[in-house]
């Protein structure tokens, strides 16, 4: 019941993980 | 008579109650304003007029819940209302409301008439059992219940003959989620625009508090009333003392693994929803920053 | 006095008609005020839609820059995203509906229509703003207002909004300041076209005084039903389909941030607008996902506390 809730949640983790090193790198 | 020996459970929904209530004022307003320009002296001296209409809903098994209503004009010729509106009516609300039958009707006033009989009669052909809900629209600050009276039919044999009397029934406020977050904005007018975080939380937290504060209110009464009972200032009650100690037997409400487990789950989901939502936070912040550093330390700006 | 705007003054209404004091001002109407009882028949008959876009019709009168709905009523059409003007579908219902409230003694006309925008939010899209400049153009006074059933019960309060559009062509003098809401990216570039073409009215609500007293006893009753509500419940799919938003949005947030020096720093036209960066209108839509999960938290919360901690 909860499996796209936390699919959703996943991706939302993903780009998190994606984002960091992007924004580091534009130092 | 005083109550009804049916079985059957009403549910009654707000709407129905703001629909015969905005009835009630608009015909009220309209002939208080005639009164007025005819000259036929102050609108407090006008009656407070009657007003009819229909409710519809749903019946399952025992359980009928009055969902909504629309209203009909009454035929002084007929002392009845009139069927081809009603028809024509029904005939409209069935295309929006397809599942909706029509479970009776209603007037206001303050108690039942004998000529709303005729009424309550004319209309058993469409269902053979129906309800009469009555609004009572005199204001009065003291009250604490409803003015909202449900009655039923039932044939009872009096001086000999049988004949239809109205019975009450006992009613509780059934609402659904869109339906109750309504009531609550236009009963305490909040505004429907965002407000700060703190603002929501307030309102949220106030909400969760008044409904608190109803039910330690109760609470105290029943206390208060079996602790004279057990004093003997008042004679024991067998049947509420029996409601008492089932209502009791229940708590805990809900004590199982899957509960526990069904409970955890969402908490631990709202953690890491909160989790994630700071991070992103961050990551804005830390943008920004970054950008910032970029600008001042820019060798060509 | 609170139940005098009850009455309706047909000769009064008639005045406005033929005077048409909104004809040379496309910001004429400002105000909105909105009856209990028209805002709760709106907001139920959107919920009862699921998914589905439905729509009604509301009546009412004018009063100076104001237009006040007194009472609504749906009609039997659906799915009013999907062509302009999709009440043309039931105006032999809406003639028939009109006539017997007539008789019933509901004498207001026709002032406007309301739909549903179940989980996007409250604004018109292409659709939306054709529709109304149609009927803006053949049946003034008239007004849009649309509820979002779905963020109404995620959010626990009623998410409505009541709009009118300029006529083709017309440029505001100053741009309108609306407030930040959440639009999901498979809306925003329709969002996007579109928001200039209308501006938002102030809405206000009203009660007679009997709705007043009733209200306030009708509390007696459903602090059950408000005690007994679970927010984090209902909504399931309507959340999970917020936070994959949200994380598609990230997504292209990164690829700009990946192809500009000043990932946050505005762009001259964007600064023109007033517009937050990308980032930053993530950073409040999830935080406006968060609050209404805490919110639902703290009711499970307080309610276990309250009835699972007790032991005979």
């Amino acid at each position: 019941k909860g499996m796209r809730k936390h699919t959703a949640l996943d991706k939302w983790n993903t780009q998190l993980r994606s984002l960091y090193p992007t924004i580091c790198n534009r130092v | 008579a005083a109550s009804s020996s049916s079985g059957l459970t009403f549910k009654l929904h707000p709407l129905v109650i703001l629909n015969i209530s905005d009835h009630y004022t608009r015909v009220k307003s309209q002939a208080a304003q005639h009164h007025l320009a005819t000259g036929n002296g102050g609108a407090g001296d006008l009656p407070p007029p009657r007003v009819y209409g229909c409710v519809i809903g749903v019946q399952r098994g025992r359980t009928v819940e009055i969902f909504n209503s629309f209203e009909l004009l009454y035929d002084p010729s007929t002392h009845s209302l009139d069927r081809a509106f009603l028809e024509k009516k029904q005939e409209l609300y069935k295309k929006v409301f397809p599942n909706f039958y029509i479970l009776g009707w209603y007037s206001t006033g303050s108690e039942a008439q004998e000529s709303d009989m005729h009424i309550h009669k004319a209309l058993m052909d469409i269902n053979e059992n129906p309800v009469y809900v009555l609004l009572n629209p005199a204001i009065n600050p003291a009250q604490k219940d409803l003015p909202v009276t449900i009655y039923e039919s039932e044939l009872h044999v009096i001086d000999g003959s049988p004949q239809l009397i109205f019975v009450r029934s006992s009613y509780t406020i059934e609402t659904v989620e869109a339906e109750r977050i309504s009531v609550d904005h236009v009963a305490h007018l909040k505004p429907s625009d965002g407000g700060s975080a703190a603002t929501q939380l307030a309102a949220h937290l106030t909400g969760i508090h008044s409904a608190i504060k109803m039910l330690n209110s109760r609470i105290r009464v029943l206390h208060e009333y079996l602790v004279a009972m057990q004093k003997g200032d008042i004679p024991c009650e067998n049947s509420l003392l029996r409601q008492v100690s089932s209502l009791l037997r229940r708590l805990p409400a809900i004590e199982s693994g899957k509960f526990q487990d069904d409970f955890l789950m969402e908490y631990n989901d709202t953690l890491l929803v909160t989790y994630l939502a700071m991070l992103t936070n961050c990551s804005s912040a830390m943008n920004e920053l970054v950008d910032k550093i970029n600008t001042a330390y820019d060798r060509h700006s | 006095a609170s139940d005098a705007i009850f009455y309706y003054d047909e000769a009064a209404q008639a005045k406005l008609q033929q005077e048409k004091p909104w004809v040379n001002d496309p910001h004429y109407f400002k105000r909105v005020k909105i009856s209990a009882l028209a805002l709760l028949k709106m907001v139920v008959h959107a919920r009862s839609g699921g998914n589905i876009e439905v729509m009604g019709l509301m009546q009412g009168k004018t009063d100076g820059d104001a237009i006040i709905v007194m009472d609504a009523f749906a009609l039997p059409v659906e799915g009013t995203e999907t062509r302009v003007n999709a009440q043309a579908d039931a105006y032999e219902y809406m003639v028939d509906y009109s006539q017997t409230n007539k008789q019933a003694g509901r004498l207001e006309n026709a002032v406007g229509w309301y739909h549903s925008h179940p989980g996007y939010g409250c604004w018109l899209s292409g659709i939306d703003v054709s529709t109304q400049m149609l009927n803006q153009q053949y049946q003034e006074p008239f007004l849009a207002v649309v509820i979002d059933p779905t963020r109404t019960v995620s959010a626990g309060k009623v998410d409505i909004g009541a709009f009118r559009t300029y006529p083709e062509g017309y440029k505001p003098p100053d741009e309108p300041v609306s407030e930040y809401q959440t639009i999901p990216l498979n809306k925003i570039e329709d969002f996007g076209v579109h928001c200039k073409q209308y501006y938002a009215l102030d809405i206000t609500y009203f009660k007679s005084s009997l709705d007043s007293h009733l209200l306030d006893l009708l509390w007696n009753k459903y602090w059950v039903n408000t005690l007994s509500s679970s927010p984090l419940l209902g909504n399931g799919d309507y959340v999970a389909g917020q936070i994959s938003d949200l994380a598609e949005k990230l997504e292209q947030a990164e690829n700009q941030l990946a192809h500009t020096r000043f990932g946050s720093m505005l762009t001259p036209s964007q600064r023109k607008k007033e517009e937050d960066p990308a980032l930053a209108k993530i950073k409040r839509d999830s935080t406006k996902i968060t609050v209404e999960q805490v919110h639902g938290l703290m009711s499970q919360v307080i309610k276990d506390i309250l009835f699972n901690s007790v032991r005979p």
